[in-house]
């Protein structure tokens, strides 16, 4: 989706410092 | 990354008995101990102390110590409870506890809205989505002009602020994630699952112990 038409708040969600996940990368 | 000296469980600072740190989040004991494993690399690749600071939280997140991001800072800060600057084990556990799929959906809402409450005053201000918004295009890259930044924001705002006083607070935060339940997706961390898949040398370490 275009940034324009998506809520801030999951926008915001994909930032990369919100990914905890790579802590679990080895 | 470095390697701890001290091998020693008992000697990680904050360490917790794990059968309590069970007892108080979403984990078992054997996936608390497999995650003192994570803990001991993360809290040993810059300063061998046996505490997560800041640039060892973004190195394990960026793969580069020096990284700002707002948003790992936000995190960070809400995972240092003691607010001294260092993660230790216990809040390590407790703080990871919410992002497991089995937490409680509500301690998710209430964390997503902690992490969004940038100055801590008890709402989500406008200003505050805005420097999250730039905070998020300028991570990524991405030139929107200002008045597009405004639209998104003016949009959302439109969507959340049920009061119309100009700020969100957490039952109107609550409100707008039942309405899009995809805005706490990143609350869950699926690998929080296999975590003793992930992490599975301390349970063979302490049975070479038991033997």
């Amino acid at each position: 989706a275009s940034p324009v038409t998506m809520n801030a708040f999951e926008l915001i969600s994909t930032s990369q410092g919100l990914n905890l996940g790579t802590l679990f990368e080895k | 990354m470095g390697c701890c000296s001290s091998k020693k469980v008992g000697r990680t600072p904050g360490y917790e008995d794990p059968t309590i740190l069970a007892s108080e989040t979403p984990f078992t004991e054997s996936e608390v101990e497999a995650l003192h494993e994570l803990y001991k690399k993360l809290s040993c690749s810059i300063i061998d102390d046996g505490l997560i600071h800041k640039e060892e939280f973004q190195l394990a997140l960026f793969r580069n110590s020096k990284r700002k991001n707002l948003f790992a800072d936000r995190i960070f800060d809400l995972f240092d409870v003691k607010r001294n600057g260092v993660v230790d084990y216990g809040e390590f556990v407790r703080s990871l506890g919410v992002f497991h799929p089995n937490a409680n959906v509500e301690d998710k809402i209430n964390f997503a809205f902690r992490l969004y409450d940038l100055r801590q005053t008890g709402y989500i201000e406008r200003e505050e989505l805005k420097e999250m918004v730039l905070a998020l295009l300028h991570e990524s890259d991405l030139i929107l002009s200002d008045d597009v930044v405004e639209t998104i924001v003016d949009k959302t705002f439109r969507d959340a602020d049920l009061k119309g006083d100009g700020k969100i607070d957490q039952e109107e935060w609550k409100e707008l994630v039942k309405k899009h339940p995809t805005l706490i997706k990143n609350m869950t961390l699926p690998y929080l699952k296999d975590i003793t898949l992930a992490f599975p040398s301390f349970v063979l370490s302490s049975e070479v112990e038991d033997i």
